[in-house]
C-alpha cells in the first residue's frame, strides 16, 4: 500500500525512535520528553519532538510554542522548527481555537497519529521523541504498531503506589508490544523546602526504583520536586538540569 | 432494542448521576470522587461509584479493595458491596491479573462502559458517582451518551497553566454533551510545610478559581497539597475532611 512504502521512507531518515510512557497522568511525562529533546539538541543532534497526546497537547505550551501554525507544502505537513535541528509536532499546531476540545474515538486518533508518521516532513534525524498520553489505549498502541522498530521507552513514574500499579501495566504493554524498556525515571522524588531547607516525601520515594528492579528494567535516576519545573513549564521556558548527566548517557 | 430498555430500567432506579471529570491526569480526581461518594454515603444516602478508567482504574487501590471480585447472578453482575448501601464497580473487579495492562482500542472500551450500566445491578440509589479517566476521548464521551440526563460534572484541577489548559477542554466538552458543570475543584492548591509551618506553592494556587470565573461555572472550592492524604491512597485508607463541608452542600 501506498501508505506504508511512504512510512518506510520517512523513517528509515530517522536513525533512533524513543517514546516516552507512563500509564498514570500528571508524572511529569510531557516535562522528561521536552527536556530529553531539548538536551539531545544541545549535544548537536537533530531531533524531532512528536506530541501524540490528542486530547492534552502539553508539548507547545511547555516549549512556549502556543499559537505556532504548521506549514503545508506539495508534499505533506512540515514541522514547526523550533530553532535549527529542533523540530516539533502536536494536534495543538492543527487547532483553530485552543481551547476546543477534542472529541474524538479510536479511529479518528489512529488516522491522525499515521498522518504525524507519514504527511510530516521529519528529514533526516538523529532522534525522535515521542511524548504520549497516559493509558494503554490508542494512542500508544498505534505509535507501537507504526514504529515496531523502536529503540524503546522511557517509562516516568512517581513513587507512590497508585502510580506504580500504573506503570507496572505500561512496562506490561512494552513487553507485549515487543519495545525494549530503555529505563525507568522517578520524578516528584521528594522535596527540599525553601524555607527551612529540610526535606519532605510528599509524593514518597523509592517506590520507582523498587518497581524497576522488580519488574527487571533498568533504573534511571530520581528527580526531586522542584517549583521552578513548574514556573518553567508555565512560562514557555526551558528548565536545564532537570536530569542528572549520567542519565542522559543511558541514551 | 433491548439493550436500551435494560439501560432505561437500571438508569431509572438511580436518583443523581455525577461524573468526577478533568482534561489532566494526576491532578486528584479518583481521590476526589472516592471521597466526594464516602461522605454523601454518611449522611445516610445510597451510593455507587463507578469508575470508568479503563486503563489505570485507581477506585480499588484508593479504597483498599485490591483482588475483590465481582458476583455474576442469572441477571447480571452484582457489584462488589464495601459496605451496607455503598456499591463499587471497576474493570479491576475483572482483570485476572492486576498487573495486567488493558491494551483495548475505542470500541472494546464503549462495550465495557455500557456493560457497567445494562449488565450490573446497582438496584435503588441515591447517587452514582463516576470517576473518569483524563482526556475527551472514548470513555468520558461513552458515559455522557448513555447518561444523558446526567446532573452534571464536578471538574478537578490543579493551578499551573499546564493543567487549566486541558481543564478549559473539558469545561468545554461538557457543553458540547449538554452536562452543566457543577463546579470546578482547585485541588493541591499550595502546601504547608510540616517543619517550619510556612506555605510554599509547588503547583501554584489560585489559577482554578481565576478559570472557573473565566468560564463562567461555579468555583467549589480549594485543597492544599497534603502527604497524609498520598499515604491515605496507598493504604487504601479513607480520608475524612479532604474537603471543606460547604463544598458537598453544593451536591
Ligand atoms: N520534578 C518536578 N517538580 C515539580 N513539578 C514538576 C516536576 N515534573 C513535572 N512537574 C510539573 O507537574 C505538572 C505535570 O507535568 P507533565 O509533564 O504535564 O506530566 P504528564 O505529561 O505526565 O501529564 C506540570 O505542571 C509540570 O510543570
Ligand atoms: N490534595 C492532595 N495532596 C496530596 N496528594 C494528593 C492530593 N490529592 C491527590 N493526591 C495524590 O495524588 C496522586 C494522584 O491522585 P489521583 O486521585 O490518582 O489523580 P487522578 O485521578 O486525577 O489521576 C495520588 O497519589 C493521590 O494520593
Ligand atoms: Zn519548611
Amino acid at each position: 500500500e501506498q501508505d506504508q512504502r511512504t512510512l518506510q521512507r520517512r523513517t528509515s531518515q530517522i536513525k533512533h525512535q524513543i517514546a516516552v510512557l507512563s500509564g498514570k497522568g500528571g508524572v511529569g511525562k510531557s516535562t522528561v520528553a521536552a527536556n530529553l529533546a531539548l538536551v539531545l539538541h544541545e549535544t548537536g543532534k537533530r531531533v524531532g519532538l512528536l506530541d501524540i497526546d490528542i486530547h492534552g497537547p502539553s508539548i507547545p505550551q511547555l516549549l512556549g510554542m502556543q499559537g505556532y501554525a504548521v506549514q503545508r507544502t506539495a508534499n505533506g505537513i512540515l514541522p514547526v522548527e523550533l530553532f535549527d535541528g529542533f523540530k516539533v509536532m502536536s494536534i495543538a499546531f492543527l487547532l483553530e481555537n485552543r481551547d476546543d476540545a477534542v472529541i474524538w474515538r479510536g479511529p479518528m486518533k489512529y488516522n491522525v497519529i499515521k498522518q504525524f508518521l507519514t504527511d510530516v516532513e521529519w528529514g533526516q534525524l538523529d532522534y525522535l521523541i515521542i511524548d504520549s498520553p497516559p493509558g494503554t489505549g490508542d494512542e500508544p498502541l498505534t505509535i507501537a504498531q507504526l514504529l515496531k522498530d523502536a529503540d524503546g521507552a522511557v517509562v516516568v513514574t512517581t513513587a507512590q503506589q497508585i502510580a506504580i500499579n500504573d506503570v507496572k501495566k505500561c512496562i506490561n504493554f512494552c513487553h507485549r508490544v515487543n519495545w525494549p524498556v530503555l529505563g525507568v525515571l522517578e520524578n516528584m522524588s521528594g522535596f527540599l523546602c525553601p524555607h527551612c531547607n529540610q526535606k519532605v516525601d510528599i509524593f514518597k520515594t523509592g517506590g520507582g526504583k523498587k518497581m524497576a528492579e522488580e519488574m527487571n528494567v533498568p533504573f534511571l535516576g530520581s528527580i526531586p520536586i522542584d517549583p521552578n519545573i513548574v514556573i518553567a513549564g508555565d512560562d514557555g521556558k526551558f528548565f536545564k538540569n532537570l536530569v542528572k548527566p549520567q542519565t542522559y548517557k543511558a541514551f
